[in-house]
């Protein structure tokens, strides 16, 4: 903890040349990264809603992130189409955009919340949850 | 300050970071993501008085979302071997409509008055539906009951008749009911006794100026004395033990359509 204040402390002054800069920008470098399932959970517990959502005490979305480069491999989950938009993209880059890293897998949440103070309902989420990601 | 509840992968491997977003930001997201799950406010009457979890309708909810949903929560139900009764005691028939359906709603018994209605020995029980989704398909719905043993009244080698019927008219005092369902409980049994009301929860939904309750009628099953109280043979009600309240359980298919609310 005292290492990064003193790293943030260190970087502060820097920090908005620091994230207008294409070539330092974290968010930069982690677009160039090849497509895949990245973590997002939103606490309920956290927000304060516990007593009034009762079950689960968060939800673990999960998302899909990166870019479908060629060449597409077994670990991007690609398409057959994705395959052919890529070879597209390559050939009109301005005008064809590359595949999107997208969920192939999704699965269910189910969330039990009150209605009001007696009454209770126990729903069920359809494809809530990313389970892979690939490019489509 | 409170912890923003979102937390964001930053995609680089082994470091997690937790970006401190703005509280302008934070409740757009809040919004989003109740929007997101058809849950635009939080419930009236419950910043002051949290509802309470220990109650029987939300037990039994939870017992579901523990035991019968499975822990993945894959396409596929929980297999049959895996699943557990609970304390509850759901039945083949509770898991069918479980896995069937996209919502399961209960709704607790209250002690709704209706002029003119006059109580006999039996026991008038109320259960407010207005929030059933319109358009959503009744799959089947339940009132759940729990019979105590601890009753001084109650017949060692008796058996009683519970009958549960949908209170029509209350013109002048008089009472007209329909019949909706019946069970038999027999001495040295404890536990949650069901009643088919999907029939009645269907005509409430789709007429809510109808909903004047349901009347408990208990006899014993040989008619040999008139109708008893349902306490007197151990039948809990809505003043008795939290977790032990009678409720309603209702079993959905979802319309597909999605809800839009008003923020």
């Amino acid at each position: 903890q005292k290492r990064d204040a003193r790293r943030k402390k260190k970087s502060e002054s820097s920090s908005l040349d620091y994230r207008n800069n294409p070539y330092t920008d974290p968010g930069v470098q982690y677009n160039s990264r090849t497509c895949k399932i990245q973590t997002l959970y939103v606490s309920f517990r956290d927000l304060k809603w516990q007593d009034w959502i009762i079950a689960p005490d968060g939800y673990d979305a999960y998302y899909c992130s990166g870019e479908c480069n060629f060449p597409l491999n077994a670990h991007m989950n690609a398409t057959n189409h994705a395959i052919v938009q890529t070879l597209v993209h390559l050939v009109s880059p301005g005008k064809v955009p590359k595949p999107c890293c997208a969920p192939t897998k999704l699965s269910p949440i189910s969330v039990l919340y009150f209605l009001d103070e007696s009454n209770v309902i126990l729903k069920k989420y359809k494809n809530m949850v990313v389970k892979s990601c690939g490019c489509h | 300050e409170r912890m923003s509840g979102l937390y964001v992968d930053n995609g680089f491997d082994q470091t997690i970071v937790h970006r401190v977003i703005s509280q302008r930001e934070k409740r757009e997201v809040e919004h989003e993501i109740l929007n997101l799950l058809g849950l635009p406010d939080r419930p009236k009457n419950t910043a002051a008085r949290p509802p309470q979890v220990k109650r029987s309708a939300p037990k039994f909810l939870l017992d579901i979302y523990k035991n019968a949903l499975g822990e993945d929560e894959d396409e596929k139900p929980i297999g049959e071997q895996q699943r557990r009764a609970g304390e509850f005691d759901l039945t083949g028939q509770d898991f069918r409509a479980i896995d069937q359906s996209d919502v399961i709603m209960t709704f607790a018994a209250r002690n709704h008055h209706v002029p003119g209605v006059r109580h006999e020995r039996g026991k008038r029980l109320w259960f407010d539906v207005s929030e059933v989704p319109p358009g959503e398909h009744i799959i089947s719905a339940e009132l759940r009951l729990y019979r105590s043993m601890d009753v001084k009244n109650w017949r060692k080698n008796g058996s009683y008749m519970i009958t549960a019927y949908r209170v029509l008219k209350t013109e002048n005092g008089t009472r007209e009911l329909q019949y909706v369902d019946a069970v038999n409980t027999t001495a040295g049994k404890e536990g949650w006794l069901t009643l088919n009301v999907s029939e009645a929860l269907d005509h409430w939904v789709n007429n809510p100026d109808g909903n004047k309750g349901l009347y408990l009628s208990v006899h014993p099953a040989d008619r040999s004395v008139h109708e008893v109280r349902p306490e007197d043979v151990g039948i809990v009600g809505f003043r008795g033990n939290p977790d032990k309240q009678p409720f309603m359980v209702g079993y959905f298919k979802s319309s597909g359509i999605r809800e839009s609310k008003v923020r």
